[in-house]
């Protein structure tokens, strides 16, 4: 099973929308799908809820926690309760049991999908030693930006201090990219001159269709309005990659 | 001395750049203010970092912490660190000292701003317990306003755990607010109606020159651009409410 874990400190860059959508993207290409809504917001699980299993995300911290499919449409949720907040104050062997349980899941599913919350807790670091692949969205604007040291420390740190070299960045998924922004466009530049191995091969610009994908809980690529179907051409360009 | 805390567990509803220009508006109107920058992102840190004393935020944690002013235009900022991150995993005392440490530096400031991370950890249940006002940034999109409930229910939980009924809640501060979405104004119509007495009686447009603003270490008003200027006016109305 590959684990997907969609990360990045700063708030509302659009973690959980690239995760809902990514989901979404693999259990229609027929992947046996797992979504871990690790944040204590619960906005994944507001979008996904009716794909919710019987294992909460809370529950992945446990000794030998059982998580078996929901069996819809191929999309397990392990929904997001308030007692997450409660798991960042655990010790720290708490790390390496998100990792084993997943891995006794392994028959069931293809693939994990991990949204975490915008913060640098125990939960968002299990999150990261448990992953095979890691994507960080991130918003082309100063505060955003001048995070991306940090992330990338961060994850480096991760990989080292729990022995998984072999977990791969998927890169810096530039995305809510307004392309008519003088600014937002150097700072892509910018970005591809001082670190353009970490960054993204594709983009998510900045659509209304996609703030009223997550409204409606449907994948912006099912909605009927022509910026809805732009979006959707868009991200499936960025999630087959 | 009056503390306002600007808290909102969603990320990027535009805390911090309300937060920051709320801290100029005040400097500016002769208050000698103290800007307390409890996110280990250090975005405030970053814009006013030249206002920096000699305490930083995780120094309030401790017992009698010594906050002397910078001596620079009425503003002192209190620089977040990433040790603030610990902070989160100390004991329940640990709350209780900010209130104390803030109540020592009484005769230095008239205001305090303090700037918080987008969870809802010991540092965040902190602020709020030393807070005299709270200002709460929303952003008018599903995720950020079904997150309100749960908003209120925090401030009104650490309130009567920590005996604060006297803590005035300024209200939901619509931001990022494009007044040319259909779905933004029903958001906020929908507030209105069903929690109008908490909804702050103004609101902050997206506009770019917020975004340059703090790019550029500077209040939206002193900007050249109409729309920095547009902007200056508008956040200016709201924050002198
Ligand atoms: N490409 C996009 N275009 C327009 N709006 C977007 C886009 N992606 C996300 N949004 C909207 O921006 C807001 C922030 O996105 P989202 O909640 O996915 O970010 P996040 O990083 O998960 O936030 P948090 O840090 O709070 O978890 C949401 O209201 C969402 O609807
Ligand atoms: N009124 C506005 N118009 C346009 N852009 C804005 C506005 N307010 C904030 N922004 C931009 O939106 C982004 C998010 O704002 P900000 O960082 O202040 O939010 P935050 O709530 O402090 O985020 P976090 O949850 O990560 O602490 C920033 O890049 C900022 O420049
Ligand atoms: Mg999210
Ligand atoms: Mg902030």
């Amino acid at each position: 099973m590959k684990t997907i874990v969609i990360n990045n400190q700063k708030g509302g860059v659009g973690k959980t929308t690239v995760a809902v959508h990514l989901a979404w993207y693999l259990a229609e290409a027929d992947r046996r799908v797992l979504v871990l809504d690790m944040d204590a917001q619960a906005n994944a699980t507001d979008t996904l809820k009716r794909y919710a299993g019987p294992a909460s995300a809370a529950d992945m911290f446990k000794p030998a926690a059982e998580i078996r499919p929901s069996g819809i449409d191929n999309l397990t949720l392990a929904p997001a309760v308030t007692s997450l907040t409660d798991v960042d104050r655990s010790e720290a062997g708490a790390i390496l049991r998100l990792r084993e349980n997943l891995m006794a899941a392994d028959e069931h599913f293809d693939v994990c999908v991990i949204d975490t919350p915008p913060s640098l807790g125990l939960r968002s670091v299990a999150a990261l030693v448990a992953a095979s692949h890691v994507l960080s969205p991130i918003y082309l604007e100063d505060y955003s930006v001048k995070g991306v040291k940090g992330l990338l420390q961060t994850f480096i740190g991760a990989q080292q201090r729990y022995g998984r070299p072999d977990v791969s960045f998927l890169g810096l998924l530039p995305s809510i990219f307004n392309t008519r922004s003088p600014r937002q466009r150097a700072h892509l530049e910018q970005l591809l001159r001082d670190a353009g191995k970490y960054v993204f091969p594709g983009h998510i610009v900045a659509r209304d269709g996609y703030a009223e994908a997550v409204a409606e809980r449907a994948p912006v690529w099912t909605l009927k309005r022509r910026s809805a179907q732009e979006a959707g051409r868009e991200i499936r360009a960025v999630l087959a990659k």
